[in-house]
């Protein structure tokens, strides 16, 4: 699959660029936390754009976003 | 949204409508 990029978010209106990101983030939740998926993907689609589009492409920054997403989801 | 239906769970395949219908 090719990696999502801002000129391919930005060719389709507001809401359906993020389910677009929606699809890309959720498989890589579901890899580590199969039964939050739905939500951590929730939580973080509320991010903006440029910077999900950042975290899709770096693993490191992705796993600090879920984490505090967690944070939220467990407190 | 009040956060009671927070947050809204995202689902592969189905259009995400986000916080909107909160």
């Amino acid at each position: 699959q090719e990696p999502l990029t801002v000129s391919m978010l930005a060719a389709a209106p507001p809401h359906k660029q993020k389910q677009m990101i929606g699809e890309r983030l959720y498989p890589l939740i579901y890899n580590v936390h199969t039964q939050l998926a739905g939500k951590i993907t929730g939580m973080l689609l509320e991010i903006d754009n440029s910077e999900l589009l950042f975290m899709l492409e770096s693993p490191e920054s992705l796993n600090a976003k879920v984490a505090e997403a967690l944070a939220v989801l467990h407190a | 949204g009040s956060g009671i239906n927070w947050p809204p769970e995202f689902h592969p395949g189905v259009p995400w409508k986000g916080l909107q219908n909160i």
